[in-house]
């Protein structure tokens, strides 16, 4: 009786072994695929940073485009101005010649 | 207890007494 | 005999049992990292994304900026012609009115 109980318990030692053994290897599986997406992470992270970097220059061109814009159409005022003044100035001295 | 066959909580496959992880999703026989 | 050696292996049993289940339990918690590491990685994607748009934005400010510095440039170049022609002009006619 004892010693067929002991081979069925040998038999289930066999197994239970065998499932720890396949356990143990996940858990090395597992502890690679962590490793990797902590490392994936860092490579993330590094790259994220750079965002706050990109927005600042985004917007300090566009800051520097609207201000040359400003200035531009200041300066289109201007020489529209003095376009007109010269025809003005033009007109009176043909006519102060003519006299 | 002899251990049975178990169905997995995530991918519902049912996967052969005496496995750790599901073979089809890999993931472990306990997990949620 | 078989008895005795039936205890032994009940012991051993016993054991690996809790071997396996504390294996077991430790897959879990891997898995469980895995799936917020899987997580977070998704995240990370999702604004990784951005940056090619960022990036097109900035060269886009970048350019326009440039394209108004030019023209202000040529603008003011212009501006300093008419100035100039006013200026002579502006003694020619005063010599003219003299006479």
């Amino acid at each position: 009786e004892g010693e067929k109980r002991a081979q069925a318990l040998e038999w289930q030692l066999d197994e239970l072994s065998q499932q720890l053994q396949q356990a143990e290897e996940a858990l090395v599986a597992k502890q690679e695929l962590i490793d990797k997406l902590k490392e994936e992470a860092e490579r993330h992270r590094a790259v994220l940073e750079t965002i706050p970097v990109l927005k600042a220059q985004a917007d300090i061109y566009k800051a520097d485009f609207l201000a040359e814009r400003q200035a531009r159409e200041q300066l289109h005022g201007q020489r529209e101005d003095l376009q007109e003044q010269l025809v003005t100035l033009q007109r009176d001295y043909e006519v102060l010649k003519a006299d | 207890p002899a251990p049975s066959a178990w169905a997995c909580r995530s991918c519902t496959l049912l996967n052969p007494p005496g496995t750790v992880l599901c073979a089809v999703c890999e993931r472990p026989r306990l997990a949620g």
